[in-house]
């Protein structure tokens, strides 16, 4: 593996979003994979819609939270495409779903998988770099203060509360860390962005880790 | 837009904010450590918070083994 590596750097990674006061992280992570892996694949850098998500992913609760395994499971199971956000906008509220049909333009998903890495994060930056950005849900109640920096305090494995994008990972300096996209915008914590440490399962950022096929 | 009780809560959230991030921050001993700090959060309580933004599932998933059914 790579001391460092960072989807980033290949231009296959979104802007980060803002959520708003709406409880869509799970469904932010989810979209943010399935664009990447879907640009990985040769196509262009394009933002899918996460109201979609939202709004027909009944199995979870649109703005009062969800599981991006049960959204990708939802997407794999019935196949639906995933359309461009220019298509169906976010709105930060739970809507009604609109439905298109198969053959308007869209994203979806084969298959994915979902694996708890705890204590194998070496095999998890192996999955990063083989298979695109993961997501991967947190326990972020520290990250209320954030500001920037790594992470290796104050974050606990095991209660898991909040998805994000893990796009890369830097082993390169004294702590090897995750770069994590979140979705509360650029104002919080590194322009969007956190970084956790490597290797000890730090807010249990290898707990739930989903990697997407298209 | 806010009333003058909601500000005062705000502000005493706010305050609280800054002692919890004093206490973050204390451990923070080497040069690339987290930082915590007043952020767009400072003025929402702990359980505001969380109710808000803290609503991701964690669904029991397999340990990994090394295998998955790509390779």
């Amino acid at each position: 593996l790579p001391a460092k590596f960072d989807w980033r750097d290949k231009a296959v990674v979104a802007p980060v979003q803002n959520q708003q006061a709406c409880g869509s992280c799970w469904a932010f992570g989810t979209v943010g994979a399935i664009q990447s892996v879907h640009a990985i694949g040769g196509f262009t850098l394009e933002q899918l819609s996460v109201q979609q998500v939202l709004d027909c992913s009944i199995q979870n609760s649109g703005c009062n939270g969800g599981s991006a395994v049960w959204a990708l499971d939802w997407l794999k199971q019935t196949k639906v495409k995933l359309v461009p956000q220019s298509d169906y906008r976010y709105k930060a509220k739970t809507g009604i779903c609109h439905y298109f049909s198969q053959s308007h333009d869209g994203v979806a998903v084969k298959n994915f998988t979902a694996h708890d890495f705890e204590g194998q994060e070496a095999a998890m930056m192996g999955e990063l770099v083989q298979n695109g950005p993961l997501v991967a849900v947190v326990d972020a109640i520290s990250w209320q203060d954030y500001l920037g920096g790594i992470i290796q305090h104050h974050c606990s494995s095991h209660r898991s509360n909040h998805a994000v994008l893990v796009v890369g990972y830097d082993a390169t300096g004294h702590i090897p860390h995750w770069i994590v996209q979140n979705s509360w915008g650029t104002a919080w914590g590194d322009e969007g962005y956190v970084y956790i440490k490597i290797g000890s399962n730090v807010c249990g950022i290898a707990d739930s880790v989903a990697a997407v096929f298209l | 837009d806010v009333t003058s009780d909601e500000f005062n809560r705000r502000h005493n959230y706010f305050r609280d904010s800054k002692k919890r991030q004093a206490r973050l921050n204390s451990f923070s001993a080497v040069p690339q450590s987290a930082t915590y700090g007043i952020n767009q959060f400072s003025d929402l309580s702990p359980k505001q918070f969380r109710d808000l933004y803290l609503t991701g599932s964690a669904t029991r998933v397999p340990h990994y083994s090394g295998l998955t059914p790509e390779n």
